[in-house]
């Protein structure tokens, strides 16, 4: 997860 | 008829004014590339099931299957461009010779032949948008976590396929939109070996979030 930071962070987005 | 509505549309290309030529092609895009990223992150979230799966698997899948959804735009939109380009963007269309001059004769070529296939069959744009879901939910992921959502994701899609087919009377076409899969991810693989290549070769900066994408594939 800590290497794919950003994609983890924009699923976890709720908008 | 929730795919149509949460459809993005394609974005417009932004010339890269740092430089020009070849370079300019490529830069402008990878630039594009990237923020059609953030738009399908975005996308898939809205495609009925996929908040169903772990968020491993939802990783996973987009992970795998980024480029594959992709194309499925390039091909859709090359499908009725002038003199054989590649419609990247409204604004972005690229012939072969540029292609060529910009190190992508290899995603000229494959994609090409996946917009030839599509061509042939005049693809509608209700089945582009569910082959692009169905692309998304059908790539690999090894291990998975939730079988069980995931095999509800894909028959979902496969089933609103079958549905739509089925209301025109011409339910051959399902069977004829699996059977482009193979070709489609064959396309994305080469797609994504030309990037990879690119980026060790010519060094081009490259926005972080298609860098961690490519770097999934590589």
């Amino acid at each position: 997860k800590e290497k794919h930071k950003i994609l983890h962070q924009l699923l976890q987005n709720s908008t | 008829s929730h795919l149509l509505q949460t459809e993005p549309g394609s974005l417009a290309a932004n010339h890269d004014a740092s430089t020009d030529g070849s370079l300019r092609t490529l830069l402008t895009l990878c630039d594009l590339l990237n923020r059609e990223l953030l738009v399908l992150i975005g996308w898939a979230k809205q495609i009925p099931g996929f908040s169903d799966l772990s968020l491993v698997d939802q990783m996973s899948l987009l992970q795998s299957g980024w480029m594959e959804a992709l194309l499925v735009g390039v091909a859709w939109r090359s499908q009725s461009a002038a003199g054989e380009e590649l419609v990247f963007a409204g604004n972005l269309h690229l012939s072969e010779a540029q292609c060529r001059a910009a190190g992508l004769a290899d995603v000229y070529e494959a994609v090409r032949h996946l917009t030839v296939r599509y061509q042939g069959m005049k693809l509608r744009l209700e089945e582009a948008v569910t082959l692009k879901a169905l692309a998304l939910a059908n790539s690999d992921t090894d291990p998975v976590d939730c079988p069980d959502a995931l095999q509800r994701f894909r028959d979902g899609l496969h089933e609103a396929l079958q549905d739509y087919e089925l209301s025109r009377r011409e339910q051959h076409r399902t069977g004829r939109l699996l059977m482009s899969l193979p070709l489609l991810r064959q396309t994305a693989d080469r797609t994504v070996q030309n990037l990879l290549w690119l980026q060790r070769q010519r060094r081009i900066p490259l926005h972080k979030l298609l860098l961690e994408m490519l770097d999934a594939k590589a």
